[in-house]
């Protein structure tokens, strides 16, 4: 029994070390040991150890909803991206316009990073490949105004959905969450119950930060979900366990490429399987 | 803060002569827990914690500092010694132009960088000229081409129908043309394990055989930066590293790991999203910073 024991000890270590390393966190990878090891305890040697610590991961993720929020019939889906800088937010909106295009719905961009050099140009080319009509201002101008021309044209045109999407922005910085604030309260003001969703993109490389990010974006604006990029690397993107965790926020869309179908709903399964491979 | 929690730990050590190996595990419990949040990665963290332990270890603890203190200045001098000790610099070729070229991971900085970079050297005196090699990025040479013009410093580009191997090596002798005694070749971001786009990466290196390659990171990865810095450095060989979104609040483990895993230093930061925003790197802010 004593082997025994020794043997449930380093598998316990690895598993540590596993999740530390998928950045699950440290203090929350050494917890679900510890809720591992008595849930092997109590269940003998029957169930495998790596089984009992996925449906503990599964637990947490698996709640809360992974689907898209859509409007009324007849009303246009908006949908808000927000983040810090480079984490994919504008590949993302491309994506998720082409993964509806291909449905037949009729889409729309607005460009409201109004801040960084060639942002503007960057959606626009995208929504040429995609065929989504992209609205915007010239660089430097008011993002709340692009907002605002984009709702009003999404409204005039009869457009499906409408994607929203936004400078990168570190959450530290005071005066940038206030503009992010007022872009959604203009939307919000013109189109009741918009925006439907409020997207944060976290870059799977990132570590506990997403943590600090996740928080803030969620208490200034608030977070429906968020959109996990870059998971086509060799990151695991843990960090989004403690988000669900912490602030009950769910994944809903994955980014694994840099091309226009790079785009999954999130599969909590596959994603936990990926932890351990 | 890390000290507190270390007061706290060794709180009944006052008065005590030296460090016992039982205390200085106790204290080391707590400096892996802060590191391991601090983004540094893991295995990192277990090399520095055994070396720090021998270092500490029967150690007299000095009059003016408590236990606690005693090994976080141990901590601070050892984080400080790996992240290079001192100031690293670029690397100028004795025959202009000294040849730059940034790389690393999508969305990393390296573009801004690029800017900030040619801003700051032109600030020195020099006659920078950008190359854009990223032919793959929707507006990414636009991008690189506004930045230029708002700092009046000229980009080449070929479009993105060129390979950036041959855009490399076309900019190089457009340099020769105007004067330019620093070329900063701005490439596509790309995952380490894309072994199409690593060899891309090698074939622009061979193009204008850098002085200097530097590997971009955003401050805010986590584990994931040892495989990246590794893989940069087996495949093309980097001479240094920059950390951008160092702005941010993110404690920025990820200098740590990249250094010990490449032995090559940080040599700047990025500290903001405007093209004044690049500092030279301080591995004792750094230290402290991650240690947190
Ligand atoms: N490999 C990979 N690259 C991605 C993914 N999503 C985005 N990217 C790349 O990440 C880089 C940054 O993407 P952007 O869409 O410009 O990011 P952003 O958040 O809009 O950046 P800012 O607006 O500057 O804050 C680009 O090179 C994208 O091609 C993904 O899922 N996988
Ligand atoms: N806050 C802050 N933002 C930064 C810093 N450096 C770059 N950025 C921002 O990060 C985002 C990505 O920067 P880019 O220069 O486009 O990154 P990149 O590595 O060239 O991206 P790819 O070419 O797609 O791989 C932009 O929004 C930049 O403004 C920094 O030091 N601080
Ligand atoms: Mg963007
Ligand atoms: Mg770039």
């Amino acid at each position: 029994v004593g082997g025994r024991a020794r043997l449930d000890q380093d598998t316990l270590d690895q598993i540590e070390e596993i999740l530390i390393e998928a950045d699950i966190g440290a203090v929350r990878a050494s917890q679900l040991v510890e809720k591992l090891r008595d849930e092997v305890k109590r269940s003998g040697n029957g169930t495998r150890v790596n089984d009992i610590i996925k449906n503990d991961l599964l637990e947490i993720l698996g709640q809360g909803n992974a689907e898209i929020t859509r409007a009324e019939p007849g009303t246009p889906t908006v949908i808000m991206f927000v983040g810090v800088n480079g984490t994919g937010k504008t590949t993302t909106v491309a994506k998720l316009a082409f993964h509806y295009r291909t449905r037949g719905h009729k889409v729309m961009m607005a460009a409201a990073d109004t801040f960084r050099a060639a942002a503007i140009q960057q959606l626009e080319a995208w929504g040429k490949k995609v065929g989504a009509m992209v609205v915007s201002h010239e660089e430097g101008g008011d993002p709340a105004a692009v907002a605002y021309d984009a709702v009003q044209a999404a409204k005039a045109r009869g457009v499906d959905y409408l994607l929203v999407d936004t400078a990168g922005r570190l959450h530290t910085r005071v005066n940038l969450m206030e503009e992010l604030k007022k872009i959604k309260r203009v939307i919000a003001r013109d189109l009741p119950g918009a925006p439907h969703e409020v997207l944060l993109v976290i870059d799977a490389t990132t570590g506990q930060n997403a943590i600090s990010q996740a928080k803030v974006f969620s208490q200034e604006i608030g977070v429906t979900g968020i959109a996990l990029t870059k998971l086509d690397g060799t990151a695991k993107g843990g960090i989004v366990v403690a988000i669900k965790d912490e602030l009950g926020i769910p994944v809903k869309l994955v980014g694994i490429g840099e091309g226009p179908e790079d785009l999954k709903p999130f599969d909590p399964v596959m994603f936990v399987n990926a932890l351990f491979e | 803060s890390l000290t507190a929690k270390l007061q706290e730990a060794l709180r009944r050590l006052r008065g005590k002569g030296k460090l016992s190996e039982k205390d200085v595990d106790e204290a080391l419990r707590e400096v892996r827990l802060a590191l391991l949040e601090a983004d540094v990665n893991f295995k990192v963290v277990k090399d520095f914690i055994s070396e720090i332990k021998q270092k500490a270890i029967g150690q007299e603890v000095l009059t003016s500092l408590t236990p606690a203190q005693q090994v976080v200045k141990i901590v601070l001098e050892g984080l400080t010694a790996l992240m290079g000790g001192k100031e690293a610099r670029i690397a100028f070729a004795s025959t202009p132009p000294t040849v730059i070229m940034l790389v690393g991971l999508q969305g990393s900085g390296k573009t801004t960088t690029a800017a900030k970079l040619a801003r700051m050297l032109k600030g020195q005196g020099r006659r920078p000229m950008m190359v854009a090699c990223d032919t793959q990025r929707p507006a990414a040479i636009t991008q690189l081409e506004v930045l230029g013009q708002r700092l009046d410093i000229p980009v080449f580009s070929m479009g993105d129908k060129v390979a950036p191997d041959k855009i490399a090596k076309a900019g190089l002798s457009r340099a020769a043309d105007i004067a330019a005694d620093v070329v900063i070749v701005d490439t596509a971001g790309r995952l380490h394990i894309d072994q199409e786009l690593m060899d891309q990466l090698r074939d622009i290196r061979q193009s204008v055989t850098p002085h200097e390659v530097l590997l971009v990171v955003d401050a805010m990865t986590g584990q994931d930066a040892v495989n990246v810095a590794k893989a940069f450095n087996e495949t093309i060989g980097i001479d240094g590293v920059i950390l951008t979104k160092l702005d941010g609040d993110a404690r920025g483990g990820a200098a740590l790991s990249c250094r010990a895993v490449t032995g090559k230093p940080i040599k700047f930061v990025g500290v903001g999203e405007k093209l004044d925003a690049l500092e030279p790197f301080y591995p004792d802010r750094m230290a402290s910073r991650i240690l947190g």
